[in-house]
């Protein structure tokens, strides 16, 4: 009824590459070959501590800073399991138009540790504009791409990022529609996407409602954002939200705010690594429960949520919130943006009055680094003891509240509840979530 | 019980359908 699953934050190894720079494939696979052997050691100690899944993070294997031509010599083309059955430990064939060192190499280390492994790298697909009205001038499409192999080292799923974060789109292409790709193990329903495809429905929230997976594989390059984009806090709020387990394994690179893996349960965060001091990444493991059952959650409209006047606007990741800021001890306090209003009963203690609290309001369409439609209510702590600070970057409180509850009046179902304390530690089963919605701890 | 002082605390909902209401971003560098 349970397995173990893993992560490793891997920091990739990428020498002294000049970006943009075009290298041989001798030149591509030396430099992998450093982060295939990391790649080795861990799911070699993973097996040992008994797990049965391990998920590698997106660009763990060569690192970003590549341009269109400059990552071609780092990719393989990938056949289509679901059309083609392969074993590339075991069949080492040459796959024209490229070889296939890396993809053998993790097929063996997954037979080898007889272990479900997930990595990610470039797919490279040849093709003929003569044939296809959509085929790139070069004639190869790119593609960001997770690859799942089975303990026998089989390749059995090969999924392409379908959402492109911002400058990927000059290194990579869009498949012409979400793929949904699934398999099953003895130990249930799985179901993959990367990194930005977390922020939308297609194919992210249809895997789970539409395919009824019970545990999502997410190797991710994340940057965190604070308040809410933080990787832990995020993920394990969209695994709570959606009811499944989330393995997600994110690079570790802390100088780029690369931090934040975790092995997430459908009820709560099970293990999780955000050291900003280690320059290594690490290894969780974690048991899951291989069938999840998360409780229904009605999100039945609130109405009379109070005063809803706002008190003053501040920016929190480009969206103007409204917010109203916490004056006494304890109370309930409500602010609404557009259609949304949220409602804030608090108590603090007594000697942490002196950190501004604010509760904050959005019911708009975000476009920072992206497009989509957020609403979104908060209780947090400003950075300073300006209004105007409300929604930036804070790590620190020294603020104790004895309880809080945060209710909302939300239009969407998909709603991902996240607690984050000192430290940007995110909490773990110390909340609750219930109809309302409505968000609380004591 | 929160067991440290609080950072923040959110319910973040994305409202899907929206998105094709608004459509998305044309593609850039």
């Amino acid at each position: 009824d349970t397995f173990i699953g893993a992560i490793y934050a891997h920091t990739p190894v990428i020498g002294s590459r000049e970006t943009g720079k075009i290298i041989t494939r001798e030149q591509a696979l030396e430099a992998v070959k450093p982060n295939l052997a990391v790649y080795e050691e861990q799911t070699r100690i993973a097996k040992s501590q008994n797990a049965d899944i391990i998920v590698f993070p997106e660009y763990g294997l060569y690192g970003f800073g590549t341009t269109r031509d400059s990552v071609v010599p780092y990719m393989e083309y990938i056949p289509d399991p679901q059309s083609e059955s392969w074993n590339p430990c075991l069949d080492p064939r040459q796959s024209k138009p490229t070889d296939n060192v890396i993809l053998k190499t993790l097929s063996c280390i997954a037979k080898n540790s007889s272990i479900y492994l997930v990595a990610n790298l470039g797919d490279y697909q040849y093709c003929e504009p003569a044939q296809d009205p959509e085929c790139p001038d070069d004639k190869r499409y790119q593609y960001n791409t997770n690859v799942v192999f089975d303990p026998q080292g089989a390749l059995i799923a090969r999924y392409h990022k379908q959402k492109l974060f911002m400058s990927e789109i000059v290194r990579y292409d869009v498949p012409t529609s979400p793929e949904y790709i699934t398999f099953n193990t003895p130990f249930g329903k799985f179901g993959t996407f990367v990194c930005f495809d977390i922020l939308f429905k297609e194919p992210a929230v249809d895997l789970v409602t539409e395919y009824k997976v019970n545990h999502i594989l997410f190797p991710t390059a994340w940057m965190n954002v604070y308040p809410f984009f933080s990787a832990v806090s995020f993920h394990s709020a969209w695994a709570y939200g959606m009811g499944v387990n989330f393995l997600s394994a994110n690079i570790h690179r802390p100088r780029n705010r690369n931090v934040g893996s975790g092995v997430y349960g459908y009820n709560g965060i099970k293990e999780y690594t955000m050291d900003h001091e280690a320059p290594n990444g690490e290894l969780k493991l974690a048991t899951l429960e291989s069938r999840p059952s998360p409780k229904t959650i009605q999100h039945t409209k609130l109405e009379n949520l109070g005063n809803t006047s706002r008190e003053f606007v501040s920016d929190l990741f480009g969206d103007k919130f409204n917010f109203v800021s916490l004056k006494e001890y304890e109370g309930t306090i409500s602010v609404c943006h557009n259609a949304v209003c949220c409602s804030a009963t608090y108590k603090r203690t007594g000697n942490s009055h002196n950190e501004l609290y604010a509760i904050g309001a959005f019911d708009g369409l975000h476009t920072k680094e992206g497009t989509y439609y957020l609403q979104i209510c908060t209780l947090l702590k400003c950075a300073t003891d300006e209004p105007e600070s409300c929604g930036s970057k804070v790590t620190d409180s020294k603020t104790i509240f004895e309880h809080f509850t945060l209710k909302g009046n939300f239009s969407t179902q998909h709603i991902f509840p996240m607690v984050v304390l000192d430290k940007a530690e995110p909490s773990i089963n110390d909340w609750e979530y219930s109809d309302g919605p409505t968000l609380s701890s004591n | 019980s929160l067991q440290k002082p609080l950072l923040t605390a959110a319910m973040f909902g994305r409202w899907y359908e929206m998105d094709q209401l608004f459509g998305q971003r044309p593609k850039t560098t």
